[in-house]
């Protein structure tokens, strides 16, 4: 394993962390879309089926389970628990994000490295993953002032996003046969999503001032 | 295994 990859996957469990912290400590969800966390617990959910038919390390395995466990309990929470939920900025959040599934479906049934259930739930989930990120946009910059929690989760999980880019990089120079488009086309682009927050996340950090997203 | 079959990233 090179240093972008395990930095993104700390980085990707940092984010996690951040949004768990926030939900438990404060019990507020404020500023999360439950969209975004809802299509992440179905990404997670359709990418692991193979941890019950191959196993590659204890690392994996381990990441898999915390990645699983803490994207359907983020979305218990926010649907229900009876002081957290009340934070949740429903009349905002208003992504129709079920429009994103079919799409995705459709393009896994598709286009995917073999067409068996397990590799057309894996390119759906990739697919997915991309886009995922969208309602939670969205909800940022509706809500316009935006808590330190929040716009470092979601830097977190944009610097995941990148770090992933560079392992790609890496090991396409390092690794015979280390070839995976449908990866990197849907990861690449779910990264350039994440530019744009960047830019204005970095403006207000530059500037010491509170994060604001133009309307 | 070809490079497809091992997909050991998260």
């Amino acid at each position: 394993m090179n240093i972008f990859r395990l930095a993104g996957d700390m980085t990707h469990l940092f984010s996690v962390l951040v949004l768990l912290l926030k939900i438990h400590t404060i019990k507020s969800c404020a500023g999360i879309s439950l969209k975004t966390q809802e299509l992440y617990a179905i990404v997670f959910t359709t990418r692991y089926l193979d941890l019950f038919t191959t196993y590659i390390s204890l690392y994996n395995t381990i990441m898999k389970l915390i990645f699983l466990g803490s994207s359907i309990s983020i979305v218990w929470y926010m649907r229900h628990h009876k002081v957290v939920r009340r934070s949740y900025d429903k009349d905002q959040d208003t992504f129709r994000h079920y429009l994103l599934m079919l799409p995705c479906l459709l393009l896994a049934l598709l286009i995917n490295e073999k067409f068996t259930f397990l590799e057309v739930m894996w390119a759906f989930s990739l697919y997915l993953e991309a886009v995922a990120i969208l309602p939670q946009l969205v909800l940022l910059q509706r809500t316009r002032n935006i808590d330190n929690l929040t716009g470092q989760y979601v830097l977190l999980l944009g610097a995941y996003r990148a770090l992933y880019v560079l392992n790609w990089i890496y090991r396409y120079f390092t690794e015979e046969n280390y070839v995976h488009w449908i990866t990197w086309v849907s990861g690449i682009v779910q990264t350039l999503l994440y530019a744009d927050f960047f830019y204005y996340y970095f403006q207000s950090w530059k500037n010491n001032v509170k994060l604001q997203l133009p309307a | 295994a070809e490079s497809s079959d091992l997909k050991d990233e998260l």
